[in-house]
């Protein structure tokens, strides 16, 4: 999955998320046309029901805008099939709630719920899984884990722009 | 006075209303910080995809027009992420309306497809040809840029398939994807593209894609429709019904996006969240920050170790609810999703969530069920 945030000179926006699901979809490549495939019929999975022809499935993708009052603006979303949601989320929260910056707010190491279990993202704080663990939250250890937010925040008339280094990624902007 | 000095005079003033002036320009120009902008910026997963999108900005693209542009550039850059094979979302603002819609071009299940598939679900990799859905990319840039596209449809294709001519560096993080235990094996199967024998491709090396540039060439000259109608579906649906997809030429042909309106939800009275609704995840992230809206979380919540484990505890067991939601997210075309999404993003539920976090992190997984415990009262109170 690949997410893109954009934020234009007349101060409209898109936040767009694309996939193909894994890293390759299906690993099934089209010689003729050069196409790789998706493998989204496995999002199914998740709902354990039966499928309908013409049915989308379910997707944790949610490309987002924010807007306050005061016009301030964020444009984010993020890849990492169920990671997703965790990690937009949490930096929204950064962000919004706990004054971080762009950067710091989407770089900061993440927390996700699978089940009534926590998995902590590498580097995570040792102080807080710790305190956590203390109360009886329940640990699972991250296997694979590719989450990566893309963002961009406009406070008055600045513009600050993030593409996450967890996947080398660098924003562009004038 | 003589005119002479009157002269001077008007000079002088004019001269120090000048000075006056530039200062207050220079001083009241917006200033700000480095690595920021004032115009416009597009953050995508790779510096050459975001700088692709600027550029298109700056000649009088629209966002949308810059969106495209990156995602296409992406599909080539990043091709195990996305790319015309797959799907994609858009949430747009336009400013000049002040509204914000929603394209949905998530793929879709084929007419014919394994009646057992979901009992597939078990195995270790859900990969190969049964998995493949009717892909929606395409759609989703074309219904794009109809509604909120200014430069040609052409250009939003140009520079990736400049791109393209060029040899393309196996980046470090294909590299870490090829090489990965857990795809490895699986990997062999794209040995046509990023394979040199059988071997595959390290960081560094090169490889070049001239199938694809051919297959962008023929889309951004002919449009979607060479994609979902013409040769290049012809092409497509043969060579995955070889590999064993019974995806149809009529399930191209049928493909649709959606427009819709973007769910939005209000925090503190002041920011609106604007995401896409059902079957994206858009829900699941707008319930979690409603949770936690209530605990008015600020700066000075994380400002020492009790505080900041306190928070993360609120913030982890938000988490914990709103995974139990993600199954309920299915399509609303086919479901009753609509219903439930007003349901979960209503007072009640998210008062009965924060009811049930306590300073215990050990509750059973059904604690987290909240639509169990709804609709066993709805039961209940029916005797």
């Amino acid at each position: 999955t690949s997410h893109i945030s954009v934020l234009a000179a007349d101060g409209s926006a898109v936040s767009a998320t694309s996939t193909i699901n894994y890293p390759f979809g299906s690993f099934v490549y089209s010689n003729q046309t050069g196409i790789i495939l998706n493998n989204e019929l496995a999002d199914f999975c998740i709902a354990n029901r039966s499928i309908k022809a013409g049915e989308k499935p379910p997707s944790a993708m949610a490309p987002s805008i924010l807007i306050s009052k005061t016009g301030d603006m964020l444009v984010i979303g993020g890849a990492g099939g169920a990671w997703i949601t965790s990690a937009t989320t949490m930096a929204i929260i950064n962000k919004l709630w706990f004054g971080y910056d762009l950067e710091h707010a989407i770089s900061a190491p993440i927390m996700h719920a699978e089940g009534d279990k926590i998995l902590f993202e590498t580097h995570f704080s040792e102080e807080i899984r710790s305190g956590l663990l203390r109360r009886g939250h329940k640990e699972k250890e991250a296997t694979f884990a590719m989450n990566v937010v893309q963002g961009i925040s406009k406070e008055g008339k600045c513009i600050s722009a993030y593409s996450d280094k967890r996947k080398m990624g660098k924003s562009a902007g004038y | 006075m003589s005119r002479g000095r009157i002269c001077c005079l008007v000079l002088l003033t004019l001269g120090v209303l000048a000075v006056v002036v530039a200062l207050v320009v220079i001083l009241t120009r917006p200033t700000c910080a480095p690595q920021h902008y004032l115009h416009g910026a597009v953050a995508a997963d790779t510096e050459t995809c975001s700088a692709i999108g600027r550029d298109i900005l700056k000649s009088g693209g629209t966002a949308v027009d810059a969106a495209i542009a990156g995602l296409i550039c992406t599909s080539v850059m990043n091709p195990q992420s996305s790319g015309l094979g797959g799907g994609v979302t858009f949430t747009i603002y336009n400013a000049s309306t002040g509204t914000v819609e929603v394209i949905n071009a998530r793929e879709t299940a084929p007419r014919v497809f394994p009646h057992n598939l979901v009992s597939g679900c078990a195995a270790p990799y859900l990969i190969g040809p049964r998995w493949i859905a009717v892909p929606g990319e395409l759609r989703g840039y074309e219904e794009a840029h109809k509604r909120h596209g200014r430069l040609p449809w052409k250009a939003l294709f140009e520079p990736t398939i400049k791109l393209l001519s060029k040899p393309l560096v196996i980046s470090p993080v294909l590299d870490k994807m090829i090489h990965h235990p857990y795809f490895s094996d699986l990997g062999k199967r794209l040995c046509p593209l990023i394979c040199d024998g059988g071997r595959f491709l390290k960081r560094g090396e090169t490889f070049r894609w001239p199938v694809l540039q051919r297959t962008l060439t023929a889309i951004a000259e002919s449009g979607a429709a060479a994609f979902y109608e013409g040769q290049i579906g012809k092409a497509l649906v043969e060579d995955i019904r070889k590999a064993g997809s019974s995806i149809s030429l009529e399930d191209l042909k049928e493909y649709k996006a959606d427009v819709s309106p973007a769910l939005n939800i209000t925090l503190n009275n002041h920011t609106t969240v604007f995401s896409p609704g059902p079957p994206m995840g858009g829900a699941v992230l707008m319930f979690i920050l409603k949770i936690l809206e209530d605990y008015k979380l600020h700066e000075a919540s994380l400002a020492n170790p009790r505080e900041r484990v306190e928070t993360y505890h609120l913030i982890a067991e938000a988490l914990k609810f709103g995974n139990m939601l993600k199954p309920l997210m299915s399509d609303p075309a086919f479901s009753e999703a609509q219903v439930t999404v007003r349901t979960m993003l209503s007072d009640k539920i998210t008062k009965l969530a924060r009811s049930r976090i306590d300073d215990k992190g050990d509750h059973p997984l059904n604690h987290y069920n909240l639509f169990e415990s709804i609709y066993t009262s709805r039961y209940k109170s029916k005797g």
